[in-house]
């Protein structure tokens, strides 16, 4: 599970301060699926980046399975990445010279498994979203939906306990779109926290809860 | 207006080759607002970049304006983009280095505008997508919906005759989608000819016309 309390985040605009987040408290229990909704520039994707520790939040507190990790603290939040979150991030961030099924993988060899148990695993989750005959192509021989679903693919793999999905359908039509939301909802039932962020209603529908984000504000149910 | 004339793209696929576009006929005419849906990986992106002349057919005949342009017309395509062709790309393709003012002042600066008149254009270019107070942000400090909306300002730009909107609202919530599909009709309806890829049906509802890709063949009325 994940929380964050109170927490918020500022950015520097010229010389003053602006608040992609403002005092958010929001917590994903274990085996829930939560979507956040909201307008574009709204803190959406600064919420998940927080959340997976790859931005510094400016107040407030991010706990993952209880653990309290503050921006300080490098080790224990690139352990927490190895091995306990998933992320589909809205800007993919794909590795370009890997081919779908290394990229896929590569989470797995750096938390310990061997290549062939990555490998195969990898080959498993790239099947799951559609893409078993790609595996060996790289991204930018991909079409971009291919290119969503290789990172969804690469999130899923090895069942963290946490998975944060930033719009992770923008790119597909609705079959497609239907199939990463299925994987999702799965994955919350069988023990996973869930956190998707979507523009999609019907995606979201698929959520246990949604909450949305306005100005860096979060309303509805926090926990 | 534009048209393809049988037009196919095949890729290399380790020893074999596979067919992205096979044999697609399509016309945009002059005032003609066209939507092109179909499942990821159909060939959508490949039919704009064909289109756009960034991409070479392998057989069949592209038209710009009337005027056939192979290959080999190097710089026949070169002025075509820089004089006739609004493109908003599925990656984008924003400049990191320069600010969205002027990311979208360049084409036309390129187009021989002093800095002046493109800067003034490009400004109001950014407030009709709702990013007036963010046009000295440079890209990697805009969400991803607002680099959308850049990138769409980009390409309506100087009211260029052929306008390729490769799904300019993937990242937008409702609200911003809607404004830019107006902003594609109300550029068809003042004589452009627009194309728009699409997996939103109610983005395409918008369209005078809507066609279909799947495995690289067109269906739906040509012309
Ligand atoms: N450089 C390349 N080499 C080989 N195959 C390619 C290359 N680029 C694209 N493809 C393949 O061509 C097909 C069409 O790609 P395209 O990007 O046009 O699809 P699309 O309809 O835009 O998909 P999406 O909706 O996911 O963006 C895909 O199956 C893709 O894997
Ligand atoms: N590095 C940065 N410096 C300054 N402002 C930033 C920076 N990164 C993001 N912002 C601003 O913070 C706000 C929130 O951005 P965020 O990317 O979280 O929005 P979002 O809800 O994900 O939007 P979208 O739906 O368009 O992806 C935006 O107004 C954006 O312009
Ligand atoms: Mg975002
Ligand atoms: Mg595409």
């Amino acid at each position: 599970a994940c929380e964050l309390r109170q927490v918020s985040m500022h950015y520097p605009d010229g010389d003053e301060t602006r608040a992609a987040l403002d005092a958010v408290s929001l917590r994903v229990a274990v085996g829930e699926f939560v979507a956040v909704m909201g307008p574009s520039g709204s803190g959406k994707s600064t919420l998940v980046h927080v959340l997976a520790g790859v931005e510094p939040a400016t107040a407030g507190e991010v706990a993952i399975r209880g653990e309290v990790l503050g921006p300080q603290d490098r080790r224990a939040w690139i352990r927490a990445r190895r091995k306990d979150i998933g992320v589909v991030y809205q800007r993919l961030n794909l590795l370009p010279t890997l081919s779908a099924l290394e990229n896929v993988a590569l989470p797995l060899e750096l938390d310990g498994f061997n290549r062939r148990a990555a490998a195969s695993m990898a080959a498993a989750a790239l099947a799951d979203v559609g893409l078993a005959s790609l595996a060996h192509r790289r991204p930018d021989h991909l079409s971009g939906g291919q290119q969503q679903r290789v990172a969804v693919a690469r999130a899923l793999v090895g069942e963290r306990s946490l998975l944060l999905a930033d719009e992770p359908s923008g790119a597909l039509d609705s079959a497609a779109a239907e199939d990463v939301v299925r994987l999702l909802a799965d994955r919350a039932r069988a023990g996973g926290a869930v956190l998707m962020v979507t523009h999609d209603s019907r995606m979201a529908s698929w959520a246990d809860r949604i909450v949305e984000l306005r100005d860096g504000r979060l309303t509805g149910v926090a926990a």
